[in-house]
């Protein structure tokens, strides 16, 4: 199976 | 102030239908050297929609002070739908504004309709997105790549896209059982536009989430063609050209548990 992983983690925040 | 005249009232209907059902709430951030440009992430953290819509978009265009109108798009959507396609269509909104106003302007009657939407404050988050290097590029028709992503979600919750030098391949595997689709790239010289064209420095196997992909391709009616940039192991980039400036969409990927 295969998971969704969040934009956060490649994207910082402003 | 702000006052932004279309000349046809379908490219907002049409951008705003292809990001609603993704984000409710967003702010649309006005300046006379950038236009409107907006920046929205949807709920679950895993979609992003940059939006730029060029001065160059609008008949006229004035923005004498920069304005953020934060907008409920369910909101805007039922007030937009009260025109027609082909009206002029004028958003105005003061230096501070609480509200929006929408105006049409039928071009053969004289019928002008004039709406007013409430504005919110609307604290969203902002994230930095640098312009990244991809792994490899496709550009296809928008409506073939729409089928594809609404086809291969009867099979299969995620959809996998692997892109060589000489072909790109969706790959569906569900509980029924499995499917996949081969395009290879192609000129077509009567019609760019159908034309498929892959560049690329490595070859590149992503999976995403079929649901999200389905949220993307809401975007097709606003270009004939659709760019997806990919990278191992990052985000996506989707893009829709508009007539002056662009819809993005950033696309988290699905990784092995």
């Amino acid at each position: 199976t295969k998971k969704q992983v969040s934009l956060m983690s490649f994207f910082g925040k402003k | 102030m702000l006052e932004g005249k279309f000349e046809e009232a379908s490219l907002l209907k049409k951008v705003i239908e292809s990001i609603k059902d993704s984000v409710k709430l967003c702010n649309f951030n006005c300046s006379q050297s950038k236009g409107i440009t907006v920046q929205a992430i949807d709920d679950s953290r895993v979609l992003l929609i940059a939006l730029k819509i060029d001065s160059g978009s609008f008949q006229e265009f004035r923005c004498d002070r920069d304005l953020v109108l934060g907008l409920d798009l369910e909101s805007l959507s039922k007030i937009l739908k009260q025109g027609n396609n082909e009206d002029y269509l004028t958003i105005i909104a003061e230096d501070s504004p609480d509200s929006l106003l929408v105006v049409f302007e039928d071009k053969k009657k004289d019928r002008i309709s004039e709406f007013s939407l409430k504005l919110m404050d609307i604290d969203s988050d902002v994230l930095t997105i640098d312009d990244m290097e991809h792994d490899c590029s496709i550009t296809m028709p928008a409506y073939e790549f729409a089928k594809i992503a609404r086809d291969m979600k009867t099979l299969s919750e995620s959809l996998q896209i692997i892109i060589t030098k000489d072909s790109v391949k969706f790959n569906a595997e569900g509980q029924i059982g499995s499917g996949s689709i081969i395009l290879k790239p192609h000129t077509d010289m009567e019609k760019p536009d159908e034309s498929i064209k892959i560049e690329l420095n490595q070859p590149v196997v992503l999976t995403f989430g079929a649901k999200y992909l389905n949220d993307i391709v809401k975007a097709t009616a606003l270009s004939s063609t659709v760019t997806i940039k990919l990278t191992d192991k990052a985000p996506a980039l989707f893009e829709y050209r508009l007539p002056s400036g662009y819809l993005r969409y950033y696309l988290a990927p699905k990784f092995d548990d």
